[in-house]
């Protein structure tokens, strides 16, 4: 639904592993407040 | 921090079950008061999360704990099945952990720590590019909150605290409360311990949300009987309550319910009850006293007559553990009668008649069902309200409408439960590993 799908925010999130750092698109619910 | 406990000596853990065909938990949003129930719908199969990495050398200075991403697979309860990434459909290392521990955290957590992400031993070699790997299996995929360990941390924050005064149904005579000091608080439950108790009186145990427990004052303005020393009357009768003495903000107050006019409970009205002191029972009970503010003593007909009225018991009118006469027969629930009564033989209409008898109207009943979600099977961890200090695994067995029948697993019928779908005497597998609590195992004999 429209009220269920608002609960979701798109967000940069930043990866790092052995051979660097770099970020990507992820999904986190809403609750960021 | 609480998630950061040492592991409690002899828990039952649910492990071993978790992975058995048929195994269903109840899900974390059947119960309105377990941690995190607001934001349990954003869990989901297919998230990933940041995990300690297990399949690693046990010791490495430059990173001496390893972590990795898995996904979700399953969830049961706080509990989830996951996969490391990288594994595909191999389910060699799968592995169950409680999604509230301190060692489960959003993608992302690593980097804002410095920590680099080590690919498990299985898998190190199977890919020369590990960002390019992370990016496509990452990229639009759904992760927690950043702030969710701080959720967790929140909601396991009790309203109370240690050294508050409050009054308790009294555990030896359950028609009348006492005083009672808060020495103890696991999981928002409540060890309590009797103000003038025996040496010996190892207290009592209930959730802060429970109907056994009220506000300073409460017995005396509704009418109940206490058991209180004479300073304490004074100071309720006066309203000086001390600053421990918890006040009505602490407790969950009961709805106001609006009654049509001219209907409203009398003494000598019949109706059916749960056995507050023996929970698999429903039976035949009497309206013994009407008390303010909606509450009720009433009388298990099926015990002998007690003049001192010691057996009596206060449940509020609007409690979902009263029913009309006849709510047993029409769900097909076995009614105990009144003593003397032949449970095979007992009708309400004739024994009504005989009697010169009134039932409480059904007007007077609260018939609200919420749409609870709980089914048959479904397995969860229950108090044992006969010796509430334990907290053990159970089954839902039965649901009539808001009404469930927990069975304590491995034990006899005799010991099961009948409880509100709101109690807040259950919770979902996987809550004692998160706050703390002794979890008692199935009994095995």
């Amino acid at each position: 639904s429209e009220t269920k799908s608002r609960k979701w925010e798109q967000k940069q999130v930043q990866i790092k592993t052995l051979e660097g750092e770099f970020s990507v698109t992820m999904w986190a619910s809403g609750t960021d407040d | 921090l609480k998630r950061n406990r040492a592991e409690i000596p002899n828990t039952y853990e649910w492990k071993n079950q978790l992975s058995e065909p048929g195994f269903i938990a109840a899900p974390v949003s059947c119960f309105k008061h377990a941690p995190i129930y607001e934001c349990w719908d954003n869990i989901t199969v297919g998230m990933k999360v940041e995990v300690e990495n297990t399949d690693c050398d046990n010791f490495s200075e430059s990173f001496p704990d390893s972590f990795w991403v898995a996904t979700v697979l399953k969830i049961a309860g706080y509990k989830a099945l996951l996969r490391y990434e990288g594994f595909g459909q191999n389910g060699s290392k799968d592995f169950w952990l409680n999604l509230c521990c301190n060692t489960v955290h959003p993608v992302g957590w690593c980097a804002t720590r410095g920590k680099p992400l080590i690919p498990p031993k299985t898998i190190q070699d199977k890919y020369k590019d590990w960002k390019e790997f992370l990016v496509k299996r990452l990229t639009g995929a759904r992760t927690l909150p950043s702030n969710f360990s701080t959720k967790i941390e929140d909601s396991l924050i009790s309203r109370f605290r240690c050294g508050m005064n409050l009054e308790v149904v009294d555990k030896n005579r359950i028609s009348r409360m006492k005083v009672a000091r808060i020495e103890k608080i696991v999981g928002k439950r409540l060890h309590v311990k009797y103000y003038q108790a025996e040496q010996d009186d190892n207290g009592f145990w209930c959730h802060e949300d429970s109907p056994l427990i009220h506000p300073c004052g409460w017995s005396e303005r509704v009418g109940h009987c206490i058991s209180a020393h004479r300073s304490y009357m004074e100071r309720c009768i006066s309203g000086n309550l001390h600053e421990d003495d918890a006040t009505e903000e602490y407790f969950i107050t009961p709805r106001t319910i609006h009654y049509p006019p001219d209907i409203e409970f009398r003494e000598g009205m019949k109706l059916e009850a749960v056995d507050p002191l023996n929970l698999s029972s429903i039976c035949v009970a009497t309206v013994m006293k009407v008390l303010k503010e909606g509450y009720i003593m009433i009388r298990i007909d099926s015990y002998d007559a007690d003049e001192s009225g010691a057996d009596w018991f206060c449940y509020h009118s609007s409690s979902p553990c009263i029913f009309p006469a006849g709510f047993c027969d029409t769900n097909s629930i076995p009614l105990t009668p009144p003593k003397g009564y032949d449970p095979s033989e007992f009708d309400w209409e004739t024994y009504l008649r005989e009697n010169n008898l009134e039932t409480v109207p059904l007007a007077l009943f609260n018939r609200e069902v919420p749409a609870h979600g709980f089914v048959v099977g479904m397995r969860l961890e229950a108090a044992d309200l006969m010796d509430p200090r334990l907290v053990c695994v159970g089954t839902v067995s039965r649901v009539v409408g808001r009404l469930l029948k927990v069975h304590f697993d491995g034990w006899e019928e005799e010991y099961d439960q009948w409880l509100d779908c709101e109690s807040p005497d259950v919770y979902p597998v996987g809550w004692c590993e998160l706050v703390g609590q002794k979890l008692e195992g199935p009994r095995v004999t």
